[in-house]
């Protein structure tokens, strides 16, 4: 574990926090795409299958488990929640995501660290998570302007990766056979997705004004 | 020991 990686860890966890804290604050999840809450439950599900088999460290298990109970709590709350439900931007949130999955899973397939089931799932897994913010990024264009949980829910989001990043730079300079290329080509394509979204991030920022994404 | 490849990262 390095500073970068737990860096990276506490703010993916904070995004996964002030997402919480919006859903259970306003009992709304406008502008919240369960497309991509859903991706990423996928995600969780598929990267987090040796959950039970490999023990690497408590704070290892335990985060796993954070992400992937809060994952299927937040669309378990945006699909069946009385009142949160109602919020939600159906019409707007119309990303077909299918398409992304099987690309991702037939990538999978050819590009893997070990031809093994865990692995094939885990390799699916990043490239899922590199793509999994686009139903949230396109709802973002779509609705207008955001509100100030649901930028920094993205925000964060987007950062852990950059974290992330390097942590891997860090291991590849420190760590005698570190090579993980699946994960740093992926963490590479999936913070460039965020680019323009922390472009117009930083502007709303620095004016003091309403985040506004150019439809 | 065969060091299985475990992914260590979240």
């Amino acid at each position: 574990m390095n500073i970068f990686r737990l860096a990276g860890d506490m703010t993916h966890l904070i995004s996964v926090l002030v997402l919480l804290l919006k859903i259970y604050a306003t009992k709304s999840c406008s502008g919240i795409s369960l497309k991509t809450q859903e991706l990423y439950a996928m995600v969780f599900l598929a990267r987090y299958l040796d959950l039970f088999s490999d023990f690497i460290s408590l704070y290892n298990t335990v985060m796993k488990l954070v992400f992937i109970g809060s994952s299927l709590a937040i669309v378990w709350c945006m699909r069946y929640h009385r009142v949160v439900r109602r919020s939600y931007d159906r019409e707007l949130d119309t990303f077909r995501y299918w398409i992304l999955v099987g690309a991702c899973f037939t990538l999978a397939l050819v590009l893997h660290e070990k031809f093994s089931f865990q692995e094939v799932f885990w390799a699916f897994s990043i490239y899922l998570e590199a793509v999994a913010i686009l139903p949230q990024l396109v709802l973002l264009q779509r609705s207008g302007n955001v509100d100030n949980l649901t930028g920094q829910y993205v925000f964060f989001l987007g950062a852990y990766r950059a974290f992330y990043i390097l942590n891997w730079i860090y291991r590849y300079l420190t760590e005698p056979r570190f090579t993980r290329w699946i994960s740093c080509v992926s963490g590479l394509v999936q913070t460039a997705l965020y680019a323009d979204f922390f472009y117009y991030y930083f502007i709303s920022w620095k004016n003091n004004a309403k985040l506004q994404l150019p439809a | 020991l065969k060091v299985r490849n475990v992914h260590d990262e979240l």
